[in-house]
């Protein structure tokens, strides 16, 4: 038996809008320590990785392990139902084809419940190895948003170089080329405009920007997102949920034939 | 020319 009440409702709608374009159907996995979801795109160029702590609930109680699979698309159109202050309970039975999701106002005066058919998905897990990052760039998610809508305008793939100088993303089209260089900056007077980066070596890296956009997807999650990236490694896409958990995405980089 | 990479080719299936 499941049953799981999370506060802050529309986070979830936020994780599942941010990656519901990606991937159309995909297993949550939950267990005692909360919820989980680790799907790639149908291509296999990315993978999104998520997880939701146990303790970010008011209430949790999970007592066996269980796959819930299910459309991403249905489940965004659910959770669209809950109002942005609603407080999101969901409910399983462990061997159950459904899961319910109750939807309560903040002031106790409106409650509704829409039942989510689940479905069986076959699912590859691959494992995601310990990295030592050569650099980390945190920087402010609308940046990086911005970054991507812009550059994407004048090409398809970016080459993101890290240096002692900063970050820069390189593209280059029909139209000419677009350099766009992120820099430190830790004195900012707002906090969510503060740009860190953790530099250990340079590293450059080639990406689709098709990907890199869909992931922006996310900037409504988190004020900052984290990119970090070693050689010839995928990079990492970083949102925090609050203290609740992450939403990390996986893009292999474009490599030499 | 640069090809685009798998993820399954960078991280292992479990």
């Amino acid at each position: 038996m499941l049953e799981a009440r999370l506060v802050q409702g529309s986070m979830l709608r936020k994780v599942v809008d941010a990656v519901k374009d990606l991937v159309s159907d995909a297993n949550i996995d939950v267990s005692s320590s909360g919820f989980s979801l680790q799907a790639m795109d149908t291509s296999h160029v990315s993978l999104i990785a998520m997880h939701l702590r146990a303790d970010a609930f008011e209430h949790f109680r999970c007592d066996r392990p269980m796959s819930m699979g299910m459309s991403l698309a249905n489940l965004a159109k659910v959770l669209k139902c809950a109002g942005s202050d609603d407080i999101v309970t969901l409910k399983a039975n462990d061997d159950g084809d459904t899961v319910t999701f109750m939807f309560e106002s903040p002031k106790e005066d409106r409650v509704s419940d829409f039942e989510l058919k689940l479905m069986d998905i076959d699912s590859e897990h691959l494992g995601i190895p310990d990295t030592d990052y050569c650099a980390t760039v945190t920087m402010p998610a609308g940046e990086y948003a911005r970054i991507c809508k812009d550059l994407s305008s004048i090409g398809d793939t970016v080459v993101i170089s890290a240096t002692k100088d900063g970050v820069k993303f390189t593209t280059s089209g029909d139209v000419g080329t677009a350099n766009v260089t992120v820099r430190q900056n830790t004195t900012a007077d707002k906090k969510e405009d503060q740009t860190i980066i953790d530099l250990k070596e340079p590293v450059a890296l080639t990406f689709a920007l098709r990907y890199l956009t869909s992931f922006a997807k996310a900037t409504p999650l988190a004020t900052h997102v984290t990119l970090s990236m070693t050689r010839e490694l995928p990079v990492m896409v970083e949102y925090a949920i609050q203290d609740m958990g992450h939403l990390r995405f996986y893009l292999a980089p474009k490599i030499e034939d | 020319r640069k090809q685009q990479g798998s993820m399954k080719s960078f991280f292992v299936q479990q």
